[in-house]
Protein backbone atom coordinates (compact mmCIF):
# COMPACT_ATOMS: atom_id res chain seq x y z
CA UNK A 1 0.00 0.00 0.00
CA UNK A 2 0.88 3.37 -0.36
CA UNK A 3 1.32 5.86 2.62
CA UNK A 4 0.78 9.48 2.57
CA UNK A 5 3.14 11.25 5.00
CA UNK A 6 2.19 14.21 6.68
CA UNK A 7 4.14 17.44 7.55
CA UNK A 8 4.47 16.36 10.96
CA UNK A 9 6.68 13.37 10.12
CA UNK A 10 9.12 15.73 8.95
CA UNK A 11 9.41 19.04 10.40
CA UNK A 12 8.96 19.98 14.40
CA UNK A 13 6.29 22.52 15.86
CA UNK A 14 7.69 25.20 17.69
CA UNK B 1 1.00 50.45 13.97
CA UNK B 2 1.51 48.69 10.42
CA UNK B 3 1.53 50.25 7.10
CA UNK B 4 3.06 48.65 3.99
CA UNK B 5 2.32 49.83 1.00
CA UNK B 6 3.14 48.06 -2.46
CA UNK B 7 3.31 49.56 -5.67
CA UNK B 8 3.53 46.18 -7.68
CA UNK B 9 -0.45 45.35 -5.97
CA UNK B 10 -1.10 42.71 -8.65
CA UNK B 11 1.86 40.99 -7.04
CA UNK B 12 -0.37 40.21 -3.34
CA UNK B 13 -3.65 40.15 -5.95
CA UNK B 14 -1.10 36.85 -7.45
CA UNK B 15 0.05 35.40 -4.01
CA UNK B 16 -3.67 35.02 -2.68
CA UNK B 17 -5.03 33.54 -6.05
CA UNK B 18 -1.90 31.21 -5.35
CA UNK B 19 -2.54 29.86 -2.05
CA UNK B 20 -6.59 30.18 -1.11
CA UNK B 21 -7.47 26.93 -2.61
CA UNK B 22 -5.12 25.09 -0.67
CA UNK B 23 -5.28 27.09 2.87
CA UNK B 24 -8.29 28.28 4.25
CA UNK B 25 -7.49 30.61 7.12
CA UNK B 26 -3.81 31.49 8.06
CA UNK B 27 -1.78 33.97 10.01
CA UNK B 28 0.45 37.08 8.47
CA UNK B 29 3.47 38.03 10.25
CA UNK B 30 4.72 40.94 9.69
CA UNK B 31 8.22 42.12 11.51
CA UNK B 32 10.69 44.80 10.45
CA UNK B 33 12.35 42.52 8.19
CA UNK B 34 9.01 41.48 6.24
CA UNK B 35 5.46 40.72 5.67
CA UNK B 36 5.60 36.60 5.98
CA UNK B 37 3.27 33.60 6.32
CA UNK B 38 3.55 29.96 7.01
CA UNK B 39 0.43 27.41 6.64
CA UNK B 40 -0.64 23.83 6.01
CA UNK B 41 -3.33 22.96 4.39
CA UNK B 42 -6.34 20.93 6.63
CA UNK B 43 -4.68 17.59 6.18
CA UNK B 44 -1.07 18.89 7.34
CA UNK B 45 0.46 17.15 3.58
CA UNK B 46 1.40 20.27 2.24
CA UNK B 47 2.67 23.59 3.83
CA UNK B 48 3.13 27.32 2.04
CA UNK B 49 5.48 29.52 3.16
CA UNK B 50 5.36 33.15 2.02
CA UNK B 51 7.98 35.95 2.22
CA UNK B 52 7.65 39.72 1.00
CA UNK B 53 10.90 41.41 1.94
CA UNK B 54 10.27 44.69 3.58
CA UNK B 55 12.44 46.32 0.90
CA UNK B 56 9.89 45.33 -1.73
CA UNK B 57 7.33 47.44 0.01
CA UNK B 58 7.57 51.45 -1.19
CA UNK B 59 6.58 52.42 2.22
CA UNK B 60 7.02 49.97 5.19
CA UNK B 61 6.25 50.75 9.25
CA UNK B 62 6.15 47.89 11.31
CA UNK B 63 6.07 49.52 14.93
CA UNK B 64 6.30 46.05 16.35
CA UNK B 65 5.94 42.13 15.67
CA UNK B 66 2.49 41.38 14.48
CA UNK B 67 0.40 38.53 13.78
CA UNK B 68 -3.01 38.90 11.74
CA UNK B 69 -5.17 36.04 11.42
CA UNK B 70 -7.15 35.77 7.98
CA UNK B 71 -9.39 34.13 5.80
CA UNK B 72 -7.69 33.89 2.47
CA UNK B 73 -10.71 33.56 0.55
CA UNK B 74 -12.41 36.68 2.00
CA UNK B 75 -8.62 38.37 2.21
CA UNK B 76 -9.29 37.14 -1.67
CA UNK B 77 -12.49 38.79 -2.56
CA UNK B 78 -11.27 42.05 -1.05
CA UNK B 79 -8.31 42.24 -3.15
CA UNK B 80 -10.08 41.15 -6.39
CA UNK B 81 -11.93 44.52 -6.07
CA UNK B 82 -8.12 46.39 -6.91
CA UNK B 83 -7.23 46.69 -10.15
CA UNK B 84 -4.25 45.24 -11.78
CA UNK B 85 -1.63 48.12 -11.93
CA UNK B 86 -3.25 49.48 -8.16
CA UNK B 87 -1.06 50.58 -5.65
CA UNK B 88 -1.94 48.38 -2.29
CA UNK B 89 -1.37 49.11 1.10
CA UNK B 90 -2.21 47.15 3.95
CA UNK B 91 -3.07 49.16 7.51
CA UNK B 92 -3.23 48.04 10.27
CA UNK B 93 -3.75 49.27 14.42
CA UNK B 94 -2.20 47.72 17.01
CA UNK B 95 -5.55 45.82 19.30
CA UNK B 96 -7.50 46.48 16.37
CA UNK B 97 -9.30 43.23 14.79
CA UNK B 98 -9.71 44.37 11.57
CA UNK B 99 -7.49 45.21 8.65
CA UNK B 100 -7.55 48.04 6.09
CA UNK B 101 -6.62 47.24 2.21
CA UNK B 102 -6.48 50.60 0.32
CA UNK B 103 -6.56 50.41 -3.30
CA UNK B 104 -4.95 53.86 -5.37
CA UNK B 105 -5.24 53.64 -9.49
CA UNK B 106 -1.87 54.85 -10.54
CA UNK B 107 -3.10 57.80 -11.49
CA UNK B 108 -4.32 58.59 -8.11
CA UNK B 109 -8.13 59.66 -9.36
CA UNK B 110 -9.94 56.29 -7.32
CA UNK B 111 -9.11 55.40 -3.97
CA UNK B 112 -11.12 52.70 -2.01
CA UNK B 113 -10.76 51.51 1.45
CA UNK B 114 -11.97 48.19 2.26
CA UNK B 115 -11.66 46.91 5.97
CA UNK B 116 -11.76 43.35 6.93
CA UNK B 117 -12.62 41.41 9.90
CA UNK B 118 -9.27 39.61 11.28
CA UNK B 119 -9.91 36.26 13.43
CA UNK B 120 -7.94 34.36 15.84
CA UNK B 121 -6.49 31.41 14.13
CA UNK B 122 -4.70 28.58 16.16
CA UNK B 123 -2.25 27.74 14.19
CA UNK B 124 0.81 24.91 14.21
CA UNK B 125 4.56 26.86 13.22
CA UNK B 126 6.86 24.05 11.84
CA UNK B 127 10.57 24.71 11.65
CA UNK B 128 11.75 23.93 8.95
CA UNK B 129 15.56 23.90 8.39
CA UNK B 130 17.49 24.80 5.55
CA UNK B 131 18.58 20.95 4.35
CA UNK B 132 20.51 19.84 1.40
CA UNK B 133 18.70 18.33 -1.22
CA UNK B 134 19.53 15.49 -3.71
CA UNK B 135 18.56 17.09 -6.83
CA UNK B 136 17.18 20.69 -7.74
CA UNK B 137 15.63 21.19 -10.99
CA UNK B 138 15.00 24.37 -11.86
CA UNK B 139 12.60 24.82 -15.13
CA UNK B 140 10.29 27.36 -16.98
CA UNK B 141 7.02 27.72 -14.75
CA UNK B 142 4.48 27.50 -17.22
CA UNK B 143 6.06 23.73 -18.52
CA UNK B 144 5.87 22.63 -14.97
CA UNK B 145 2.52 23.76 -14.83
CA UNK B 146 1.58 21.59 -18.29
CA UNK B 147 3.43 18.73 -17.09
CA UNK B 148 1.43 18.45 -13.99
CA UNK B 149 -1.79 19.40 -15.58
CA UNK B 150 -1.30 16.75 -18.59
CA UNK B 151 -0.40 13.95 -16.30
CA UNK B 152 -3.35 14.42 -14.00
CA UNK B 153 -5.51 13.19 -17.04
CA UNK B 154 -4.10 10.34 -16.76
CA UNK B 155 -3.69 9.25 -13.08
CA UNK B 156 -3.36 10.68 -9.58
CA UNK B 157 0.19 10.51 -8.79
CA UNK B 158 3.56 11.91 -9.97
CA UNK B 159 6.46 9.71 -9.22
CA UNK B 160 9.45 12.52 -10.51
CA UNK B 161 12.86 10.87 -10.43
CA UNK B 162 15.76 12.61 -11.73
CA UNK B 163 19.13 11.12 -12.92
CA UNK B 164 21.82 11.56 -15.08
CA UNK B 165 19.82 11.62 -18.32
CA UNK B 166 17.07 14.22 -16.82
CA UNK B 167 14.48 14.11 -14.67
CA UNK B 168 11.28 12.39 -15.31
CA UNK B 169 7.93 12.90 -14.82
CA UNK B 170 5.91 9.56 -14.22
CA UNK B 171 2.17 8.67 -13.77
CA UNK B 172 -0.01 5.65 -14.23
CA UNK B 173 -4.22 5.30 -14.27
CA UNK B 174 -6.97 2.67 -15.12
CA UNK B 175 -6.42 4.17 -18.99
CA UNK B 176 -2.68 3.69 -19.15
CA UNK B 177 0.62 5.11 -18.54
CA UNK B 178 2.40 8.75 -19.26
CA UNK B 179 6.25 9.62 -18.93
CA UNK B 180 7.74 13.22 -19.80
CA UNK B 181 11.17 13.44 -19.32
CA UNK B 182 13.01 16.87 -19.61
CA UNK B 183 16.92 16.72 -20.54
CA UNK B 184 18.81 20.03 -19.27
CA UNK B 185 18.85 22.70 -21.73
CA UNK B 186 20.95 25.95 -21.10
CA UNK B 187 21.21 27.15 -24.82
CA UNK B 188 18.07 29.11 -24.63
CA UNK B 189 17.33 32.96 -26.38
CA UNK B 190 16.29 33.81 -22.90
CA UNK B 191 17.97 32.21 -19.41
CA UNK B 192 13.94 31.92 -17.83
CA UNK B 193 13.43 28.90 -20.70
CA UNK B 194 16.11 27.18 -19.27
CA UNK B 195 15.78 23.76 -17.57
CA UNK B 196 18.76 23.21 -15.57
CA UNK B 197 19.53 20.04 -12.94
CA UNK B 198 21.61 19.99 -10.03
CA UNK B 199 21.85 16.77 -9.51
CA UNK B 200 24.05 15.43 -6.41
CA UNK B 201 22.65 11.88 -6.47
CA UNK B 202 19.73 10.03 -8.36
CA UNK B 203 16.35 10.57 -6.49
CA UNK B 204 12.68 9.34 -6.82
CA UNK B 205 9.74 10.25 -5.00
CA UNK B 206 6.03 9.90 -5.46
CA UNK B 207 3.69 13.31 -4.84
CA UNK B 208 -0.34 13.77 -5.09
CA UNK B 209 -0.85 15.58 -8.46
CA UNK B 210 -4.22 17.22 -6.72
CA UNK B 211 -1.83 19.01 -4.64
CA UNK B 212 0.91 19.64 -7.26
CA UNK B 213 -1.34 21.39 -9.45
CA UNK B 214 -2.81 23.52 -6.81
CA UNK B 215 0.74 24.71 -6.49
CA UNK B 216 0.83 25.71 -10.58
CA UNK B 217 -1.55 28.86 -9.68
CA UNK B 218 1.44 30.52 -8.61
CA UNK B 219 2.57 30.40 -12.07
CA UNK B 220 2.02 33.79 -12.98
CA UNK B 221 4.11 34.92 -10.11
CA UNK B 222 7.68 33.44 -11.86
CA UNK B 223 8.80 32.57 -15.32
CA UNK B 224 10.67 29.42 -13.41
CA UNK B 225 10.36 27.18 -10.68
CA UNK B 226 12.76 25.41 -8.73
CA UNK B 227 11.75 21.98 -7.30
CA UNK B 228 14.07 20.52 -4.64
CA UNK B 229 13.88 16.87 -3.76
CA UNK B 230 15.18 14.53 -1.37
CA UNK B 231 14.42 10.92 -0.37
CA UNK B 232 14.09 11.84 3.26
CA UNK B 233 12.09 15.17 2.63
CA UNK B 234 9.06 16.87 1.56
CA UNK B 235 9.60 18.27 -1.86
CA UNK B 236 10.15 21.98 -2.56
CA UNK B 237 8.14 23.97 -5.00
CA UNK B 238 9.72 27.44 -5.28
CA UNK B 239 8.31 30.13 -7.02
CA UNK B 240 10.56 33.70 -6.54
CA UNK B 241 8.34 36.80 -6.61
CA UNK B 242 10.16 39.13 -8.34
CA UNK B 243 12.91 41.85 -5.82
CA UNK B 244 10.57 40.80 -2.98
CA UNK B 245 10.40 37.19 -1.63
CA UNK B 246 8.97 33.72 -2.69
CA UNK B 247 6.11 31.63 -2.34
CA UNK B 248 7.53 28.20 -1.26
CA UNK B 249 5.15 25.55 -1.44
CA UNK B 250 6.10 22.17 0.73
CA UNK B 251 4.48 18.70 -0.05
CA UNK B 252 4.90 15.47 1.81
CA UNK B 253 5.37 12.66 -0.45
CA UNK B 254 3.33 8.83 -1.02
CA UNK B 255 5.57 6.07 0.67
CA UNK B 256 5.44 2.60 -0.43
CA UNK B 257 5.40 0.10 2.44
Amino acid sequence: SVLQKSMFDFYQEY
Amino acid sequence: MLELRLVQGSLLKKVLEAIKDLVNDANFDCSSSGFSLQAMDSSHVALVALLLRAEGFEHYRCDRNTSMGMNLGNMSKMLKCAGNDDIITIKGDDGSDTVTFMFESPTQDKIADFEMKLMDIDSEHLGIPEAEYQAIVTMPSSEFARICKDLASIGDTVVISVTKEGVKFSTRGDIGTANIVLRQNTTVDKPEDATVIEMNEPVSLTFALRYMNSFTKATSLSNTVKISLSSELPVVVEYKIAEMGYVRFYLAPKIEE
